[in-house]
């Protein structure tokens, strides 16, 4: 927590990854088990509290 | 914060002192292990209201920069960092650094991303858990922030997924069909700032489309500081778009450009950069 506020302002990462085998893989990264996004989170300092997902993508809610 | 996961692309915005920069080598490695590949990075961020309470490297973009750049794989050629700084409010800058395996920018969506300050205290009390309701879950209270701020009318498309922090604060996730959308709120007087982001496409009267999805979700915070981040990550840069943010902001909140920047990334697209503050009275 800052010292004498809540830091509003966000940062932002965007990566993106060559698609040129979708056929065999459709899912892509949406295979990557739900531990291994929590350990990436954790060094982040955030967590998940709530998710949603549909045909095209997941989508958490996170929490420092 | 949010993060989302889509089969090629992953998007992780995060707020308050976290360190995000972290995350990069260790999502790289995950994709390594499916197979894919990285095609192109992209960091955004506003200005901090509080940089000095952030830790490093996120004190200084130059830090970050090269931490970003140590992250990725050289075959990333294509790199760039820019501050786009508001002549008239040089405190406000909107900070970019993108690096690209091609040098052609593919991707199809349009990204805006728009920041507010000094919400306006009477639409920011909704965000505050009341008094009494501490044993309703974060889940109920979150719907019904979002129901009493009116934010599931910007997109009645969209399945919301929403959470209310203790004792306020808010964050959002909306979902309809590829398209996400989320908001994040800090209530509190002298420091409120809320963060409302969606990708959208320019087809189909997209234009019309950002002009109206970002008129309902400026009316839910009436701020009187907005910055609005738009990037095209593969489409040409559309000047009706930006020509319609600032009619949208003037008309509803009586807000003017104050500057208007542009920048040119190799293979990540064009960033325009709109700042706004109150007409003078």
């Amino acid at each position: 927590m800052a010292v004498s506020g809540f830091e509003g302002f966000e940062k932002r990462l965007e990566l993106r990854f060559f698609n040129d085998d979708t056929n065999k893989n459709p899912m892509g990264l949406r295979l990557i088990d739900f531990e291994s996004l929590d350990q990436v989170l954790t060094q982040v300092q955030c967590t998940v509290v709530s998710a949603v997902a549909n045909h095209s993508f997941d989508a958490y809610v996170l929490s420092e | 914060s949010s993060l989302f996961v889509y089969p090629t692309k992953i998007i992780i915005k995060t707020c308050g002192t976290t360190q995000l920069l972290k995350s990069i080598r260790p999502f790289i490695h995950l994709a390594r292990t499916l197979n894919l590949t990285l095609r192109a990075c992209r960091y955004s961020r506003g200005s901090f209201i509080f940089p000095k309470a952030q830790p490093f490297p996120h004190t200084s973009f130059e830090d970050e920069v090269a931490i970003v750049e140590d992250s990725l794989p050289k075959s990333l050629r294509h790199r760039k960092a820019s501050v786009m700084t508001p002549s008239n409010n040089p405190s406000r800058a909107w900070h970019v650094f993108t690096a690209s395996a091609d040098v052609e920018p593919d991707e199809p969506l349009v990204v805006v991303e728009v920041c507010m300050t000094e919400l306006d205290r009477v639409n920011a009390l909704s965000f505050f858990r009341r008094r009494g309701d501490e044993k309703i879950n974060s889940d109920s209270a979150g719907r019904e922030m979002t129901r009493l701020s009116g934010i599931d009318a910007i997109n009645q498309n969209a399945f919301v997924c929403d959470f209310a922090f203790d004792p306020c604060g808010y964050s959002m996730n909306g979902v309809d069909g590829d398209r996400y959308s989320t908001i994040h709120v800090t209530p509190e007087d002298g420091f409120s700032y809320a963060s409302f982001e969606c990708g959208l496409s320019l087809y189909d009267d997209g234009r019309g489309d950002i002009a109206e999805v970002l008129s309902r979700a400026i009316d839910v915070f009436r701020p009187d500081c907005v910055s609005v981040a738009t990037t095209y990550g593969g489409e040409d840069y559309d000047h009706e778009v930006t020509k319609r943010v600032e009619r949208v902001l003037a008309k509803k909140l009586g807000l003017k450009c104050r500057s208007r920047l542009m920048d040119e990334f190799p293979g990540s697209g064009t960033v325009v950069f709109q700042s706004f503050t109150p007409r003078r009275r």
